[in-house]
Parts: C-alpha cells; structure tokens; sequence
C-alpha cells in the first residue's frame, strides 16, 4: 500500500503542477484571444488600453461552464497549491511561447502575428491538457486500487492516522 | 525570456510606473484564473467565478506591489498565497454564508461539545437532536443544508492569523513536510490527527480518505457502501464535530 500510495503521490504532485500551467497557458490564450475578438469587433465594450483589459480580466478568465451545469465538481478535496518543480519547468516552455514584451504589445500585434500566437497557445494547452488527462487515468487507477484495499478491509484509517 | 521578465521587474521596482505594473499584472493575471476556480470548486454554483477573479486581482497586484524580486523567491509562489488570501477575506467580509445556516451549525457544534464533554465519546445524531430540541430528521437537513455550501463554507480558519490562511483542508492534507511545513502547522495537524482518531468509525473513515488519501466522495461512497450525499453529509458532521472540540 506504501508504494501504492508513493506512486500516487507521485503523479499527482506532477498533475497539481500540469494543472497549474495548464490554467496559465488557458489564460494567456484567453487574453490574447480578448485581443482578437476586439478587433473583429466581437467584444464591444473591450477597450484598446490596458486598464480596459484589466477591466475586462474577470470575464476574459472565467471558466464558461456551459450553462453552469451543477455537476462540473470532481468531488475531491481541492488545495490551492503553490507551483513545484515541474510546474516552473513547463512555465519556462509557456514564456517561450509567449513572452511578457509580447503580452504587453498584444495590441501592436499584425493580424498574422496574431493568428499566430494563438495557434501555438491552443497547441501548447492541448499538449498540457493531454498530460494531464494521462496523469489522471493513473491516477484514479490507483486509487482505485487504494479504495478497492480499504473496501475489503486489507487496510485501515488507523495505518494512516 | 528569464532575463527579460526579470527586466520588467527591475525597471518596475526602480521606477514604479503604472505601465510596467501593468504589464506585470496581465503576464501573471492567469495566476488569479488558477487560484479562483480551486476555491470555485469548493462553494456553492451561485458564487460568481468572475466576483472571485476580481478579488483575487487586488491580491495579485498587491502581490506584485509587494514583492522583492532580490529576495530570490520564485514570485508565482508568493502571489498563489496571496491571491488566495485575498479572496477568502474578501468572501468573508461579505459574509456570503447565509447568516441562518452559519448560527445552526454553531448551534450543532454547541450541542456536540457539551455531549461529547458529557459522554466523553463522540454524541449520536439521535442525542444531539433531542440536545437541540430538533427531530433527527431536522438534523439531518440543517448538515444538508450546510453540505450545499460546499467545503470552503466547512473549512473555516484555523489557528487564525497570520499572513497564511490556514483550512482544515490545507492543514490536514498538506504533504509539504518541507520548508512549507512550519512547526505550528505541524502541531496543529498532528492535534488534528489525534482528534480525528477518537471520533466514531465513519466519521474517521470518511475524514481520512477525503483529506489524507485524497479520494473523491463517490470513491468514499463505495468504500462505506453508502451514496455520494450520504458520504457529505458525514463529513459535514465530522468536520463540525472537529471544529467543536477545536473551538472549545
Ligand atoms: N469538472 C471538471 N471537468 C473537467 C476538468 N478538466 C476537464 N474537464 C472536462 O473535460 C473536458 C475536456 O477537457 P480537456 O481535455 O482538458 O480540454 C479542454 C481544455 O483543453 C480547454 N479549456 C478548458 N478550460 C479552458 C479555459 O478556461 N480557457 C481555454 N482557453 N481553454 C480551456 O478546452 C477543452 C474543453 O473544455 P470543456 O468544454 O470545459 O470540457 C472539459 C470538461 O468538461 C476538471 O478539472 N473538472
Ligand atoms: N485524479 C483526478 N484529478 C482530477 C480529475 N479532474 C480534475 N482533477 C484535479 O482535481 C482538481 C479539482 O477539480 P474540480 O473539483 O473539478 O475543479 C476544477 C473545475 O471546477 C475547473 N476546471 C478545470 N478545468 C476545467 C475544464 O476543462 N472544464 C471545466 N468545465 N472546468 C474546469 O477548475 C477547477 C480546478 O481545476 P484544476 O486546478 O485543474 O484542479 C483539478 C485537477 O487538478 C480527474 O478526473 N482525476
């Protein structure tokens, strides 16, 4: 149950820090993303200046819960943990893809430029959002595994306690 | 881009400009988007993501304001802490738990202090109905009613003080036994681990799968043999039942 219990520690330490980023690279495309929809004149209120991007930051990075389902819980005891090691690693890949210079000139950015850097956010958030899904399937496998030892009591609260 | 972002910095902290600050605020603005649905996860759908978000950005421009770059931590883990310390405070200077549903729960906790000093073991449902003068049915709806709230609701502070928010959640699941891991933290969540040792089977159960091995309550349900909402509403008890013997 130990090495159950170090390799589940394991990936979801790894998962914490790939959720994090990953929430780091959904909204620096959301942001950029902003950008574009005001130029095309979609967001009417989005002003060009960055207090109105600030103004704006609540609904820019929102979750669109699809209507708000009230399901869209894991039902799992959830930490605001603060990034590890492989969530500043992947943070370094997220700067290269964009650079704070470039999220401050968003605006200055040409259509193509644009486009652009939207394409390799959304291709660098699948990748993350990928990982991520991976590290869950492990994860919930073995704590399957966890719970099914607990259910047939071959451990108990007390080993842990 | 290390150096560059470190450049902001530099030419921030030296000139104090609206413009770099801002700058700085929009680079790290999805920390407040990370930090704001994990607390979303924990209250109630009626709580609006976008208010939490607006929170947490005083945080991180507080953050951003304090921060001292020569120190050599790492920024993203200064502002995670106090992005979420801000919109905890702020929720809870909005006292956005319905003031009826925050007296019954004091009420129970009352009930379960004074029985459990009594009896000392951990007081039935059945015995702290009649204590509260409530049918056990009515017990059963007000920890209801408290479950729908959602665990921030339950996760009151604890040890108070401080710049570093302290839940029950936080407390007794933190596995950084590292620098994160002060010695009061420490004490607290072994006081913590003892308490939960001396309460009823389920309740025990319920506590240690949910924070220490961190299963989701449907998993716990299957464990117990109960349903996902029968399994809430334990732990709702267990964490009043926790919080009354920690606030006596
Ligand atoms: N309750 C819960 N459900 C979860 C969680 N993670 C994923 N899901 C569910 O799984 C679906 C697919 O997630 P994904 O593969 O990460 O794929 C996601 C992800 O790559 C991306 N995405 C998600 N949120 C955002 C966001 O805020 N901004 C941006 N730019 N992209 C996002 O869009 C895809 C579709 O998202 P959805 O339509 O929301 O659809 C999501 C959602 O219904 C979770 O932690 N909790
Ligand atoms: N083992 C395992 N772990 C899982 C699974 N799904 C999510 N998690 C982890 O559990 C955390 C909380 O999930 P939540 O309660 O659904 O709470 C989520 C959810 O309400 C929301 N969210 C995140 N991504 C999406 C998404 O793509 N779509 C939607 N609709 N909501 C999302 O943001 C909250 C926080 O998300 P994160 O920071 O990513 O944090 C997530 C993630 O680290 C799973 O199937 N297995």
């Amino acid at each position: 149950i130990e090495r159950l219990r170090q390799l589940r520690t394991e990936a979801s330490t790894a998962e914490g820090d790939v959720s994090f980023v990953r929430r780091m690279a959904q909204g620096r495309f959301d942001i950029v993303g902003h950008e574009r929809s005001r130029r095309s004149g979609a967001a009417e209120d989005a002003s060009i200046d960055v207090s109105g991007l600030l103004f704006d930051m609540p609904d820019i990075l929102k979750d669109d819960d699809n209507g708000g389902e009230g399901g869209s819980r894991s039902g799992r005891h959830v930490e605001v943990l603060e990034p590890g090691k492989i969530a500043l690693e992947l943070g370094d890949q997220l700067d290269a893809v964009v650079s704070p210079s470039a999220l401050a000139a968003v605006e200055r950015l040409s259509e193509a430029d644009l486009a652009d850097l939207l394409d390799q956010l959304r291709e660098f958030e699948v990748g993350l959002s990928q990982a991520r899904r991976q590290l869950h399937d492990r994860i919930d496998m073995l704590q399957d595994e966890i719970a099914r030892r607990y259910r047939d009591g071959e451990v108990t609260v007390d080993s842990v306690l | 881009s290390e150096s560059e972002l470190s450049t902001v910095w530099a030419r921030f902290k030296e000139t104090e400009k609206q413009a770099d600050r801002d700058d700085l605020i929009v680079y790290y603005a999805p920390l407040v988007k990370y930090v704001a649905s994990r607390i979303a996860a924990g209250l109630p759908q009626t709580v609006d993501q976008a208010d939490l978000i607006s929170y947490g950005m005083f945080g991180l421009i507080d953050a951003i304001t304090k921060f001292d770059p020569e120190r050599g931590f790492k920024f993203e883990t200064y502002a995670v802490s106090r992005i979420k310390g801000a919109v905890l405070d702020e929720l809870r200077s909005i006292d956005w738990v319905p003031r009826s549903v925050r007296s019954k729960a004091k009420s129970v906790e009352r009930a379960m202090s004074k029985l459990e000093a009594q009896y000392h073991r951990p007081p039935t449902d059945s015995e702290i109905a009649e204590e509260l003068d409530i049918t056990e049915t009515q017990l059963s709806n007000i920890y209801k009613q408290i479950s729908s709230l959602g665990m921030v609701a339950l996760d009151e502070m604890l040890a108070g003080g401080g710049s570093e928010t302290l839940t029950f959640g936080d407390t007794l699941a933190d596995r950084r036994d590292g620098p994160g891991m002060t010695y009061e933290r420490a004490e607290v969540r072994q006081l913590l681990a003892q308490a939960i040792n001396k309460m009823s089977e389920r309740e025990k159960i319920v506590l240690t799968l949910y924070y220490y091995e961190n299963l989701t309550l449907a998993e716990i349900g299957k464990v117990l043999g109960v349903t996902e909402s029968r399994v809430c509403q334990i732990h709702t008890k267990a964490v009043l039942q926790l919080r009354s013997r920690f606030d006596a």
